[in-house]
């Protein structure tokens, strides 16, 4: 399964729908301080099916909707979603006919949520378990976020040895 | 289960020790199991000494050897075991330039099997890269994205 | 004594008021007290809205946002009772070009009073020094020093 | 008072004696990772009375002394001394007569310490002391170390207390 697409609309700084296309290889990205880099790596975690607040550096989960900005006021509703292209490598047997798998995930700020695999509504424990079965999901070394490459070295023991059973 | 981590473990730490002195140039470095004083699972335990240097405890590293013996790591566990792709976040920022470069030779290496997403300040990673997306904000608070480079020719100018 | 700390704390952050849209080039930010839920003296916390921004938790700024706004706050204590010299080790890592530039001028500024001395990777940062030691290891293990820039003539060079 | 000079030797990675002086404004340090350049911060702060091994990266204060290197065996002392130029300033009143106050301190490999202000040799409290009352021993906010910069934000709201505290 190889990362094709990622759309995001009214997530955090994102308060227009951008969509960005990435192509094999090193994809960087760059811009200064606070422009929405690591918002990023929070959208791809959420779409993925982060359930925890905090892990996304909210103390909400409200707090991933674009709350206004001065010009702006806020959206009522957050949207990320992510499209692998089928290469045949990690597929879980349920959509190994589709040659493209789109996840996508809603935030309304009422609080109700929507999930879909390829358009057809789903629960979030659908998304969780895809990821699970292509070792996508795994956290633990597959996205390193800002600031935390150190932890490794300054890590406990178990918390080294639950990176490494990531792999396991 | 047991035997599938003591086989993983193994595979990771035999790449670790290839890692550690490619990233580094010379020393070495190894995983070590720890038994666990509360009698669970033994933990994982880092040993590494950069080239020329007299083995001693990890935290006595500088801030920039240990982002690199904690890249070492990630890198040798992602050899064993890749996923489709791996975004890291500034993990360039406490590198010097000559560890910044063979940072992201590495990581061109291990880009044939996924992709990799580099998010950076540096201008020798953005160099490094075959497609570079930047972000602005020229309406204060909302993000904008721009696509910056995409082909090697481009570079010179980015 | 709390009448002190009271006191000190309006200063700081009267201070803290102005260094923050400084460094940030516009916003607001201002620290709190907090009562204690266990009953102790009040803590303080910290609100920062970077420009055009809509006011929210600090949690929520990028890592760039964050030291930068520490910085504000380190930066305005140190305005208020200067110490005889201040050392940033490797502060301005996570700083982009323009950040890296006003944090600076403001080390600049406020060296008059007391001594900078700064560690830093940042090229621009170097060429803001007045002077300029530089720490080699020649011989692995062992740290040697080299005086590199001693005046404004040499920067160009450096 | 104003540091004018650093006097580094067996302390960590200055296997030999170096010295820095240090003129009016800014000064900058540089070079490749672990070459040094932080470990002159910990020299700094153990020459000032810094007693906690963990604050210095260590697990015991031995470890500041230079353990050997693939190529030179291990020292069996560290030293460091500063040398603040008295410009009338903060200076506390039994120093007010010299032009110059150093400060040493030695540690042995036996355990055993030396501490001297002015070549005098004095107890580690009257080190402590003496930079009390200029407010240099200060580490809350005149020393930020690597990485530490962003916990002032992370920091639980006593702590940020604890800061300001050492201003008033
Ligand atoms: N729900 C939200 N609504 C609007 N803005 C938000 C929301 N959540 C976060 N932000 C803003 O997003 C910005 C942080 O973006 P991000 O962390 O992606 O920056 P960055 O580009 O990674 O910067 P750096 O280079 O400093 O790491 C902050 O200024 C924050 O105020
Ligand atoms: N007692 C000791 N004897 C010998 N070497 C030591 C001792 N204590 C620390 N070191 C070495 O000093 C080096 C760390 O130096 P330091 O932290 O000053 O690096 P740095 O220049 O700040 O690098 P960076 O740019 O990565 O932060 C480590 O390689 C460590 O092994
Ligand atoms: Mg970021
Ligand atoms: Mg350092």
């Amino acid at each position: 399964m190889k990362l094709r697409r990622l759309e995001i609309s009214g997530f955090k700084s994102f308060a227009d729908r951008a969509v960005f296309s990435f192509d094999d290889g090193v994809t960087g990205i760059v811009g200064p301080n606070g422009c929405g880099k690591s918002n990023l790596v929070d959208a791809i975690r959420w779409a993925m099916g982060e359930q925890s607040a905090k892990h996304l550096r909210g103390r909400a989960m409200e707090d991933v909707i674009f709350s206004g900005s001065e010009s702006r006021p806020a959206t009522g509703m957050a949207e990320v979603s992510l499209t692998f292209q089928n290469d045949g490598r990690l597929v879980p047997p349920q959509y190994a006919g589709f040659a493209e798998i789109t996840v996508a995930r809603r935030l309304f700020r009422n609080g109700d949520s929507e999930y879909e695999i390829n358009k057809t509504a789903c629960r979030l424990l659908d998304i969780t378990e895809l990821f699970l079965g292509t070792g996508v999901g795994t956290r633990a070394y597959s996205i390193i976020e800002q600031g935390r490459i150190g932890l490794i070295v300054s890590a406990k023991p178990e918390d080294r040895r639950a990176i490494i059973e990531e792999a396991a | 289960s047991k035997e599938r981590f003591k086989e993983t473990f193994q595979l990771v730490n035999d790449r670790f020790r290839e890692v550690f002195p490619r990233l580094f140039r010379g020393g070495t470095a190894e995983l070590q199991l720890v038994e666990d004083p509360a009698g669970g699972e033994p933990g994982v335990e880092i040993v590494a000494q950069p080239p020329g240097k007299k083995l001693a405890s990890v935290n006595l590293l500088s801030g920039g050897e240990k982002a690199l013996t904690a890249v070492s790591l990630i890198f040798a566990i992602f050899l064993i075991k890749p996923t489709p792709f791996c975004l890291l976040d500034e993990v360039d920022a406490p590198l010097d330039e000559a560890n910044v470069g063979r940072y992201n030779e590495m990581v061109r290496e291990m880009c044939r099997s996924s992709q990799f997403i580099v998010i950076t300040h540096n201008k020798q990673t953005m160099e490094a890269t075959d497609s570079l997306y930047g972000v602005t904000m020229e309406e204060p608070g909302i993000s904008k994205i721009v696509s910056v480079k995409l082909s090697p020719s481009a570079t010179a100018a980015a």
